[in-house]
């Protein structure tokens, strides 16, 4: 496969911003900051997989954090500990050479190109799990140019994937 | 019109693109 495209990591996020509102979860996340407090992101991974994402792990986010980033890093760090142990555990994968996403960032600044990364990795979850037909064709459907920065940024993933 | 074939283009580029990730096997080996 050709080298990926680089990444514009803000464009990033606002693609995958427009893919993450597909879920339909029931937390806010049509913002940048709706996110920042990682409730909408653990929904989205407890639909992508409800049987390792379980209403156990779920009950460990925090769903009233407020402004305060304190309990932001605290849930951004549980959910980042889970797509990487859903990775490993799971899809039988690790991401190497893949710059983690900075969770005080996210949490302090609502920093775009973090919360990008955040967002790409659960992406990978998406793509990669069980029920990733019903998730592949849902982007297949959205506006063309949204696909594109999608398709780059699995690429870049997929790049760094090793079994 | 060079611009609908670019655009048409780009369309199957995606398309392939997502229909090679839908035959991609999923899973942990074993």
């Amino acid at each position: 496969m050709s080298a990926p495209e680089s990444l514009d990591r803000v464009e990033l996020c606002g693609s995958l911003l427009t893919w993450i509102q597909t879920f339909a979860v029931d937390a806010p996340c049509s913002v940048v900051d709706e996110l920042t407090s990682g409730v909408a992101m653990a929904q989205v991974l407890q639909k992508i997989d409800g049987m390792y994402f379980t209403d156990a792990w779920i009950s460990r986010i925090k769903p009233d954090v407020g402004d305060n980033w304190r309990l932001k890093i605290s849930n951004l760090k549980k959910i980042l500990k889970g797509i990487l142990d859903y990775n490993h555990e799971v899809l039988g994968q690790q991401i190497n050479d893949f710059t983690l996403p900075d969770v005080c960032l996210i949490a302090e600044h609502s920093d775009s190109a973090e919360l990008g990364r955040m967002l790409q990795l659960i992406l990978g979850c998406a793509i990669n799990c069980e029920q990733k037909q019903e998730y592949i064709q849902t982007i297949m459907m959205m506006e063309e140019s949204v696909q594109h920065v999608v398709m780059t940024a699995i690429q870049e993933l997929m790049s760094k994937e090793t079994p | 019109d060079p611009n609908m074939k670019g655009a048409a283009a780009n369309e199957g580029v995606l398309a392939n693109f997502f229909n090679s990730l839908l035959s991609k096997k999923t899973g942990a080996p074993g």
